[in-house]
């Protein structure tokens, strides 16, 4: 597990005088069998170990404050080495950004995504959250592939006494663009445009998400992801990106035991802030990032 | 990419990278590179590409080994099949795709409406009953699971039907009431027909990490599950965690989904699932 491999970390650490490089090299290949167990993709966690080894060997002796004489207290070599870690995970992480940009009279967010990752769900709970900050979403039932799809769109808008704009035989680009542009008349100031599951190998289907974007040009394009995702995250995240510059992501699924590393490796590809993270089934289930929770679980 | 090379460490460590980002996971890429290793230090092993053969085998092996020949889907009388799995995994349209299968081999099959909880699911798996053009048996929405599900294998039998596939709701692993509901149906549909269900699948989603293990195991704690899907396996994702899952737990693939339409599902290949790792 997780924490078994920073355990042992620390444990090796503990009976050593001060980091070296052998010693933190030792150190280090526990946490790479630790992070690859907790599904951050390969070449991220290199990227990562090299940045901790560069500030445990760097760094001077790390000071943890003054004895009762003034003289400086120095932080045994294990805890300086996983503070460090820890360190370096919540600064990938950051920093914190869950804003949602919106244009007025009519804002818009756009939720992409692989398969059965949570999008419309997700689009549910933005609504949910959206109508607590006293807005008025227009749901958008952009996938008109998958049976049912449009069905459940509409029992979440009921949920929420929220409107759904759907049209039958209408392509997903101009109905993004029909809605957003009927959005002001009924009466709605945020469409939120929930698009159907997609491999981001499927060109036609990518370019369909890419003929949304134009059609709209929407002020938050969101990639939906499952927090259980393992070194896919990095291929995927990355067509996505390039394909329609991601603002932001929403990990999924976190109300379940899946370590969560996926994050670490979309935002390392990205660049881009993680703003939201499911918790639940339920509409309400949604909350605004914040660092300290995912790196924990990432490191246990 | 790898052939005509001399073998040397750089080559185990490519193959290790091949494995790592195929979700194999850390331990069971040890295992298997272990195995290549005592093969390479015997001298068997004398170009890359056997080297890379002698992985392949031992991934084989460890697919192929759980004992446990075909599916019990054939012969006399009704058989219940039970699919469970985490949230979005792709059960439902699985047993859309399963029931085009069966239906291909001359079964007749009837679905179950088990998902009573989510949005729309009842309506979804409808239209799958639609496009197999077979009967489902439904449930009010928030009806009991377990009761919607009785009733479905009762109907089979009213209708001399083959196969019985029941829906159940996705749920993480996680959540100790949802896992015990699963027990609940399970202990149901043996009431409902001596000796059902007769196959319990987990859907594993192929973009799936090192949590599959976790899946794996805290399903068959809820219910004897007997085999798996793999899904997704058309996107990027590899699956490989499944290697790592068979060796520990036994358990065999019995499909994978390639995507999203009514043919999209074939048998398990272990051959063809180790040459796609390596693809
Ligand atoms: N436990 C849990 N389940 C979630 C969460 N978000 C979504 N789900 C569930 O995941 C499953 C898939 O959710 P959907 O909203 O249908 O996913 P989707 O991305 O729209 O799926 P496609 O449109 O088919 O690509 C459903 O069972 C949801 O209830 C979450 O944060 N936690
Ligand atoms: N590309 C691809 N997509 C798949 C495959 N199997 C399922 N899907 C898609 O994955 C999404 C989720 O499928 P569902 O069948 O709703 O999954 P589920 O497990 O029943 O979901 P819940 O009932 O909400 O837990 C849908 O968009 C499916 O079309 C597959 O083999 N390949
Ligand atoms: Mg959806
Ligand atoms: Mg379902």
């Amino acid at each position: 597990t997780v924490s078994k491999g920073f355990k042992s970390a620390r444990n090796y650490l503990s009976g050593q005088s001060e980091l070296t490089e052998k010693n933190t090299e030792e150190a280090l290949r526990e946490v790479r069998l630790a992070l690859l167990e907790a599904d951050v993709e390969f070449s991220v966690v290199k990227g990562f170990l090299a940045r901790v080894k560069e500030k445990a060997l760097g760094a001077t002796r790390a000071v943890a404050g003054k004895d009762k004489q003034g003289q400086k207290l120095k932080v045994g070599p294990a805890d300086h080495f996983i503070k460090i870690c820890y360190d370096e995970l919540e600064a990938l992480m950051g920093p914190v950004d869950t804003s949602i940009r919106l244009s007025k009279p009519v804002g818009s967010i756009m939720m992409v995504g692989l398969q059965g990752t949570g999008k419309t769900t997700t689009t549910g709970k933005l609504a949910a959250y959206l109508q607590k900050k006293n807005h008025r979403p227009l749901l958008v039932a952009a996938d008109i592939y998958r049976p049912a799809a449009i069905e459940q769109l509409k029992v979440l808008g009921n949920q929420l006494g929220c409107k759904v704009y759907t049209e039958d035989g209408v392509a997903p680009p101009e109905l993004c663009k029909r809605a957003h542009q009927k959005a002001k008349e009924m009466q709605c100031d945020v469409v939120i445009f929930d698009t159907a599951g997609r491999l981001s190998i499927d060109d036609a289907l990518m370019e369909e998400l890419e003929a949304i974007k134009t059609h709209t040009k929407p002020d938050n394009i969101f990639l939906v992801a499952d927090a259980m995702m393992g070194q896919d995250a990095v291929r995927t995240a990355m067509e996505f990106d390039q394909r329609l510059s991601i603002d932001g992501f929403i990990m999924t699924k976190l109300d379940g035991d899946a370590r969560g590393g996926a994050a670490l490796s979309i935002k390392e590809i990205t660049g881009q802030p993680i703003k939201f993270l499911g918790m639940g089934e339920q509409l309400d289930k949604l909350e605004e990032f914040r660092p300290d929770g995912l790196a924990s679980r990432i490191l246990g | 990419a790898l052939a005509g090379k001399t073998i040397d460490e750089g080559i185990l460590d490519e193959l290790e990278a091949v494995l790592f980002t195929s979700d194999v996971g850390a331990r069971t890429a040890e295992r298997l590179l272990e195995a290549v290793k005592s093969k390479l230090k015997a001298g068997e092993l004398s170009d890359v590409a056997k080297v890379q053969a002698a992985l392949k085998a031992e991934i084989v092996d460890i697919l192929d080994g759980p004992s446990h020949g075909p599916a019990n889907l054939d012969g006399d009388g009704l058989r219940v099949v039970m699919i469970v799995g985490v949230n979005g995994a792709g059960k439902t349209t699985s047993i859309g795709k399963l029931t085009h299968r069966l239906k291909g081999q001359g079964k007749t099959v009837l679905l179950g409406a088990g998902d009573t909880f989510r949005a729309a699911a009842t309506e979804q798996l409808e239209i799958w009953a639609e496009r197999n053009e077979c009967p489902i048996v439904k449930g009010a929405e928030g009806a009991d699971p377990a009761s919607v599900l009785y009733d479905a294998v009762t109907a089979a039998q009213s209708q001399n039907v083959d196969v019985v596939l029941c829906d159940t709701a996705g749920r993480l692993h996680t959540k100790v009431n949802l896992m015990e509901e699963l027990s609940k149906v399970h202990r149901v549909l043996g009431k409902a027909q001596e000796g059902a269900p007769h196959e319990v699948w987990l859907v594993l989603d192929a973009t799936v990490g090192q949590n599959a293990i976790q899946q794996a195991k805290q399903f068959s704690e809820a219910v004897p599950v007997t085999g798996i899907v793999l899904t997704k396996l058309d996107g990027t994702a590899k699956g490989g965690v499944v290697i790592g899952l068979c060796a520990e737990m036994n358990i065999p693939v019995r499909y994978i989904g390639v995507g999203e339409q009514l043919s999209d599902l074939r048998p398990f290949s272990a051959a063809g699932f180790a040459d796609a790792l390596f693809g």
